[in-house]
């Protein structure tokens, strides 16, 4: 198996102000597939929760509109995880 | 030299097997090397034990590496047995703690994830057992703990990232690890694990909002030590009880052990706070192990002067 690459995957953190918007994450993990950083799962959302989560580049877009069409305040943490992943090994071999 | 160990970097796990055979090489009268046991793909759990023989002193048991994509976590073991061995006789802090305990070190829980996380998928959580009826690989090995383990939140889809496992302690690797601390139970006096990342230190409980009977002493410990972690970088750490301070998880080795009778039960969430998440730079290794050393010392010097 061909190690897995994260090309242009996005990591969004998201800050749900109430339960409707903890909802509309939830709701968004059913029918996309987010790999949850912070909390560890779906279920553990909730309102005034900081939510980070991974997400193709494919599904990024339509998780970008959707929170934008619930106004919902987000950042994108990471632009391009494969890039960070390579960036991480920051220190030269003694 | 090329066989160098350099704290600064990740190791993969054939280097963290070399590094442990180096470290009881190099310092057989501190460090032995004991195989708890196997994983589901057959790698052995190594501890370190490091101290000296006497097996009745206070002993502190740690782990890292739980989760496989938390690589910082077993940067800190290894960071931790070096500066052991390397300060011992030097240091006062630490040659009194090892004069009168021991630690025992698992560097790396979850062998099979963390092989995988290097090799295939460096965003991969879980073990890699196989999960009977369901092509979902993995349980994680975290929620595998007999501490209110079919309880809420619900963990029981063998595809979650949280998959709890078909059983309590279902997991070789967490059978190995609840094996081995019950059978040093009467010495162990604290136990630590070590997962990234949000920069928090958690005590008991997860399962429940109930706080137990020495939340208080927990509290003060957790304070105290935060505060030495943040006098060498300003890096500011929030400590409470799991439940209340993240949210309510089941099946966790820190509940599984405090209920088991382990009165001092810490989890340390180490950096960042999400700037970098699991993927934290190299160069911020030695930073996160120094201002941890510093934490972590303190709860050992805390144990060994007010537990019996």
């Amino acid at each position: 198996i061909a190690p897995v690459r994260f090309d242009r995957e996005k990591v969004f953190r998201v800050k749900p102000q109430d339960e409707k918007e903890a909802n509309i994450i939830k709701d968004l993990a059913k029918t996309n597939e987010l790999d949850f950083w912070y909390p560890d799962a779906a279920h553990h959302v909730a309102a005034n929760m900081t939510v980070d989560f991974r997400v193709s580049e494919k599904e990024s877009q339509t998780i970008q509109a959707a929170l934008d069409q619930n106004k919902m305040h987000y950042e994108i943490l990471i632009h391009d995880l494969q890039e960070e992943i390579e960036k991480q090994f920051d220190v030269k071999e003694d | 030299s090329p066989d160098r160990h350099s704290y600064a970097k990740y190791k993969n796990w054939e280097k963290i097997v070399a590094w442990t055979e180096k470290m009881v090489n190099k310092h057989p009268e501190m460090v032995s090397r004991i195989k708890i046991g196997s994983t589901a793909e057959d790698n052995p759990l190594y501890v370190l034990k490091i101290g000296k023989e006497d097996e009745r002193r206070k002993s502190v048991f740690m782990d890292c590496g739980i989760h496989a994509r938390e690589w910082i976590s077993p940067a800190f073991c290894q960071w931790f047995v070096y500066q052991a061995t390397k300060t011992y006789g030097k240091n006062k802090i630490m040659t009194k703690l090892l004069d009168k305990m021991n630690f025992y070190v698992l560097p790396v829980f979850n062998v099979d994830g963390y092989i995988w996380s290097w090799t295939k998928n460096r965003m991969w959580r879980k073990n890699r057992s196989k999960n009977q009826n369901s092509k979902c690989i993995g349980t994680d090995l975290n929620r595998n703990f007999n501490a209110s383990w079919d309880s809420f939140p619900p963990t029981g889809n063998p595809c979650d990232e949280t998959y709890r496992g078909q059983a309590p302690e279902s997991e070789k690797e967490t059978k190995a690890v609840t094996a081995f601390i019950r059978s040093h139970l009467k010495s162990i006096k604290v136990y630590i694990t070590f997962h990234s990342y949000s920069q928090v230190l958690l005590f008991p409980y997860g399962y429940t909002s109930k706080l137990p009977p020495n939340h208080e002493d927990l509290d003060k410990v957790a304070k105290i030590s935060t505060n030495a972690l943040s006098t060498r970088y300003e890096t500011r750490y929030v400590y409470g009880p799991i439940e209340s301070t993240m949210y309510r998880t089941s099946g966790s080795s820190l509940d599984w052990a405090y209920d088991l009778g382990i009165k001092h039960t810490f989890a340390f969430e180490l950096r960042d706070k999400g700037k970098f998440g699991f993927l934290l730079p190299e160069s911020q290794i030695k930073q996160t192990c120094k201002e941890t050393m510093l934490a972590v010392k303190f709860i050992a010097k805390y144990i060994l002067k007010n537990t019996s």
